[in-house]
Parts: structure tokens; C-alpha cells; sequence
């Protein structure tokens, strides 16, 4: 649960730039 | 084969470290913060840094301090970029710089800013359920602030509920000015990707020139927000959310017809796909649904229960 909730985190934080899974 | 040409390198010469460094340090108060201020709790991170509370050896004040690694920055120019605007452009409703501290040996840089005891919009929107009325008061406010970037040519880029901060009598400021892009004269428009997925405007996910109408598009996902707690697509990948946002454009409201007609509206306005169509920031503080805004003082509450929550 404390990695799905990581994930969940990570979701909303901010992107410079495309990221590796584009 | 169709022969895959590669990407021009972009033309804006990419600063070396030591230029950035320069850039910091010049920006930078001298003397250590350690000595100035005593963090405790630690409030949030994002993906540039950690945000603490400190209090001021002298004086009483609560701050917030961003202190952010410039070790693994993926664009450390625009750090430049956030101290600057911070430093240069005051509004009521934008968080207010108060300092910022180079310490290089940790290769670190700390903002110093003002503190804001109601925390972010996102634990209202996700622990309360919010009525038009303040909705309106909300967003009235972050247009205000949007309007003056706006002014002075700077785009914000990055417009979501976790970007708005509250205080406990009602304030409403923007924050994180870390990606925000000043358009100059021959340059209006720029091109990079940068923002949160689930709040891209459609222009941005396509790799289109974008202007600052890409903050109207968002403070539209962020009125979803307001709404339904979450923006669209929150439970899907961040690709599949972008393949979304460009094949589908504008993204369904739940009972949007249960909404008013002038709510109804102006969101239409913000989530317009034509940038050319879509309103500016001018055009929607007259709009009509701004008249329904509810005194700020009546944020409080939900503000109080999303912290119990």
C-alpha cells in the first residue's frame, strides 16, 4: 500500500520537459 | 524507411553550472539561515524540493522554507526564474518571498516565504465538499493573481490545487513559481512541456506553441477540482491521461447539468479547446458567475474540517 500511495503522490508532481515514458 | 530526423538542438544555449551558480548567489542573502531560523515540521515536497516551517530567532513570524537540492535539479535555470519573479513581482494574491539563502557547500538554496496556516486548496477539495459560492470566491482570487502574471507576461505553467495555498481567515495566494516562463516581445510563445499531466492544456500535450491561456485551461481542471475532489483522469497513467486530454479535448463533468447555468458557462469558457476562442483572464473576472463569490471568510470552516480530516 505505501508504494501504490507513493505512486498516487508522484502523479501530481510537476514536469519539466518530456519524462523517460514519452 | 522514412528517414526520422532528429530533434534541432534548441537554440537557447543552455546555462553552465557555474553561470547558474553565479545566478543563485547573486540572488542570494549572504550569511547562513541556520543562524536566522529554526525549522521544525515539515509541511510538503514536491518534485523540486521540501517545504518546512521555521520560526525566526528574532521576531515571531512563521515562515516557510523551501529548501531544494541543486545536485539533482533537472533544470536548475529555472530556479533563477522563480527567485526572480518572486523577488520582483508583489500581489495579494501571491505567495510573498522573503528571503533566499546559497549555502554551497551543501550545494543547496533555501526560499524563504510567508507562511500560510490553512495549508493547500487540495485538502479542501478532497476532505470537503465546496459550494458554488465559494468556488466562485476561490477562483476569483487565482484569476486575480493569474491576471497580473498575465500583465507582465509571465505564464505560471503549473495552476493546480496543490499550487494554491489558503490562509485560516480565507487569503488565497498562488505559489511555486519554479516553472513559470516570462514571454518576451519576439517570443510569445514557448514550447516546452512543463506542468502537471492531469492539468495540461491541449496545446501543451501536443507539443503546440502555448501562450498563457494554458492557465485558463487549468484553473478550468482545477474548478474540477472544486467540484468532484480530483481533476480528470486522476486514476489513469499520466500518459494515458495526456493521449486523453489531446484525442478528446474538453472532459466530462460529472452532473455538469445539475451545475448553474452561469457555472455551466464559465467553465465552458475556461475548457474551450480553440485557444483563440478560450477566455483570457480579463474576460472572466466580468463574467458573471464572479458576482456569486461568497464572502473568503466563509472558507474557513472547510479549511478547519479538511485539517480534522
Amino acid at each position: 500500500a505505501k508504494s501504490k500511495h507513493r505512486y498516487q503522490r508522484k502523479k501530481r508532481y510537476t514536469m519539466v520537459g518530456s519524462p523517460y515514458w514519452m | 524507411a522514412e528517414v526520422i530526423q532528429r530533434r534541432p538542438k534548441s537554440q537557447k544555449k543552455n546555462m553552465s553550472d557555474d553561470e547558474i551558480n553565479e545566478g543563485l548567489r547573486s540572488l542570494a542573502s549572504p550569511g547562513d539561515p541556520t543562524s536566522k531560523y529554526t525549522v521544525s515540521k515539515k509541511l510538503g515536497a514536491g518534485a523540486s524540493g521540501c517545504v518546512y516551517m521555521a520560526k525566526p530567532k528574532e521576531g515571531d513570524a512563521v515562515v516557510a522554507i523551501k529548501s531544494m537540492d541543486l545536485t539533482n535539479q533537472p533544470k536548475k535555470e529555472l530556479l533563477i526564474t522563480e527567485i526572480e519573479v518572486m523577488k520582483t513581482y508583489r500581489h495579494q494574491n501571491i505567495v510573498n518571498f522573503l528571503d533566499c539563502y546559497f549555502l554551497s557547500e551543501k550545494s543547496e538554496l533555501w526560499v524563504v516565504m510567508e507562511y500560510l496556516d490553512g495549508g493547500a486548496l487540495t485538502d479542501v477539495v478532497t476532505e470537503t465538499i465546496m459550494n458554488e459560492g465559494q468556488i466562485a470566491a476561490v477562483t476569483r482570487e487565482c484569476l486575480q493573481a493569474l491576471n497580473y502574471l498575465h500583465s507582465k507576461g509571465i505564464i505560471h505553467r503549473d495552476i493546480k490545487s496543490d499550487n494554491v495555498l489558503l490562509g485560516m481567515n480565507g487569503s488565497v495566494k498562488l505559489t511555486d513559481f519554479g516553472f513559470c516562463a516570462q514571454l518576451s516581445g519576439d517570443n510569445s510563445k514557448r514550447q516546452t512541456m512543463v506542468g502537471t499531466p492531469y492539468w495540461m492544456a491541449p496545446e501543451v500535450v501536443s507539443r503546440k506553441h502555448y501562450g498563457k491561456k494554458v492557465d485558463v485551461w487549468s484553473m478550468g481542471i482545477m474548478i474540477i477540482e472544486m467540484l468532484e475532489g480530483e481533476p480528470p483522469y486522476l486514476n489513469e497513467t499520466p500518459l494515458k491521461a495526456i493521449y486523453r486530454i489531446a484525442t478528446k479535448g474538453k472532459p466530462e463533468i460529472k452532473n455538469f447539468e445539475k451545475l448553474s447555468k452561469l457555472l455551466q458557462n464559465f467553465i465552458d469558457r475556461t475548457l474551450e479547446v480553440e485557444v483563440d476562442t478560450r477566455a483570457d483572464t480579463d474576460e472572466l473576472l466580468l463574467h458573471d458567475f464572479m458576482k456569486c463569490a461568497k464572502d473568503l471568510k466563509t472558507l474557513r470552516p472547510l479549511i478547519v474540517a479538511a485539517k480534522q480530516a
